[in-house]
């Protein structure tokens, strides 16, 4: 699932 | 998530906790560059402005707050504790570092991965992080002797990134469509900069004597 704005990283 | 982002993040814990851990038990910051903590304050703030608006993961979360509230901590304690801002070396922590916030700033207005308020305060937070060490290693330098919790946490504030390098090498040849220009080069340009200070601590460890930064 790609995040709102690709950050899934910390 | 990938085993080389999960060592990552719990290295980058764990350097937390030792700075924690120094402050709370010698009840003294002397070694500790506040500008530093105040550079990885704002890095913090400005990477995790989406705190609330997406939710990832209850870890991913968590994790943010940590990270945003032992910073916030980290500085109020060194600025206010009427014990611990005793110890402060005011007078060797002296790195201007408006002149990083503000030519990080700037990059990030010129390059970012989209031009959105969120996207340009991220690009900000990825190269202010990239050289927010900056002030601490000039004040080991001049401090001279390093007591162990300090270079211990210096060490794994270092070594975090490098396992996040291998986390981006890792989702580049296993995610289709993962490039993350921006993340890679800053993330290898601040791994570099310890370079130098993973020599001298192996050194140290190595002939298991005091940790020695040459002026």
């Amino acid at each position: 699932v790609e995040f709102s704005h690709g950050k899934d990283e910390l | 998530m990938n085993i080389f982002r999960l060592a990552g993040d719990m290295t980058h814990l764990i350097s937390v906790l030792v700075l924690l851990l120094k402050i709370y038990a010698t009840k003294s910051c002397s070694g500790i560059s506040l500008k530093t903590q105040e550079l990885y304050a704002m890095v913090f703030l400005a990477r995790y402005l989406d705190l609330f608006s997406d939710f990832i993961s209850l870890y991913n979360t968590v994790m943010k707050l940590v990270f945003i509230g032992s910073s916030l901590a980290i500085v109020w304690c060194m600025r206010y504790h009427r014990v611990v801002r005793r110890s402060y070396d005011r007078e060797l922590d002296t790195f201007r570092y408006w002149i990083l916030v503000g030519a990080c700033f700037t990059l990030a207005l010129v390059l970012h991965e989209k031009f959105s308020f969120q996207e340009v305060f991220w690009a900000f937070s990825i190269y202010l992080e990239a050289v927010a060490i900056l002030p601490q290693l000039v004040l080991l330098q001049r401090s001279g002797n390093v007591d162990n919790l300090t270079g211990q946490y210096v060490f794994f504030l270092g070594a975090y990134r490098a396992f996040y390098i291998l986390n981006w090498i890792y989702r580049y040849l296993t995610e289709p469509r993962f490039t993350r220009w921006i993340s890679c080069v800053s993330g290898l340009v601040q791994t570099a900069l310890y370079a130098d200070f993973f020599y001298y601590y192996f050194i140290s460890w190595k002939n298991n004597a005091k940790l020695q930064l040459p002026a």
